[in-house]
């Protein structure tokens, strides 16, 4: 099974 | 006092029809580069990210720094009212509640405008890390449109695989398993028509079908798109919005648990 990833881990809130 | 105008309507309507199934409301963030708007949808899965430079409208004054919230289905009532054709001016006051969407046709004998009101969002700005991306994917922006269509039938997500000898699409569900390869184009006459892969690695990805078909209502924007991939890191789909601009999307992978 996969899952979905979200994307907040990938960027940074400035 | 903020005022852009478009020799064209259908450019703003096709700007929105690409962004208002991800985003119910978005900040247009106004300045004297142009505009800009960057959100993710509700369910921070994905980014939309549309730049429009000020040289490329007809007329564009920005004397001050100014976000605008906007409701986005109110603005596609709003653009329904204009024909293709139309100029289109947006103007606002500086510190403004409201703003004035304007339509005149080509021969000035209509002109409508319409006031929408302006919306406080609780926006996040997010900063995008550059990235090394290991292959870049460009070809006709219809053929993508039409793969994702396809592949959508078989499965909730599709493969995207990448080497240098093409990208393979694939999707695997109940019915079957389905797979679309794109060799690169020798030489075409048509710059348009062109697939065109930049590799350092090969790469394969997992995304969900449902936000790709999404990115692919900017098709009427641009005749080619350009998928940009690396391990584990989001896929950008970029749509060249001629003259003025680009819209981008951000999709984040999907992992093996």
């Amino acid at each position: 099974a996969q899952t979905q990833v979200r994307l907040d881990s990938f960027f940074t809130a400035l | 006092m903020f005022e852009a105008r478009l020799g064209q309507a259908t450019i703003l309507k096709k700007i929105l029809d690409a962004i208002k199934d991800l985003l119910n409301e978005a900040t247009f963030d106004c300045s004297d580069s142009g505009i800009q708007l960057q959100a993710m949808d509700n369910s921070h899965v994905s980014l939309v990210s549309l730049t429009l430079r000020s040289d490329g409208f007809d007329k564009f004054r920005c004397d001050r720094n100014l976000s605008m919230g906007m409701n986005l289905g109110s603005m596609a009532k709003i653009l329904k009212c204009a024909n293709n054709e139309d100029n289109v001016t947006m103007k606002a006051q500086d510190n403004a509640d409201t703003v004035t969407i304007m339509f005149e046709s080509a021969n000035q004998e209509k002109v409508s405008d319409y006031e929408m009101k302006l919306m406080n969002l609780d926006q996040e700005h997010l900063g995008i890390p550059e990235t090394d991306f290991s292959c870049v994917v460009r070809m006709p922006a219809m053929e993508f449109a039409r793969i994702c269509r396809d592949l959508a039938q078989f499965s909730e997500s599709v493969v995207i695989c990448c080497t240098k000898e093409g990208v393979k699409f694939s999707a695997s569900g109940d019915v079957g398993t389905a797979n679309i390869k794109l060799a690169q184009t020798g030489s075409v006459d048509k710059e348009e028509e062109a697939v065109i892969i930049e590799m350092q690695e090969p790469v394969t990805l997992t995304f969900a079908c449902r936000y790709l078909n999404a990115f692919t209502k900017a098709t009427p924007l641009s005749t080619q798109v350009q998928l940009s991939m690396c391990a584990d890191v989001p896929l950008v789909v970029e749509y060249a919005i001629k003259d003025l601009g680009h819209i981008r999307y951000y999709l984040a992978p999907k992992i093996e648990d």
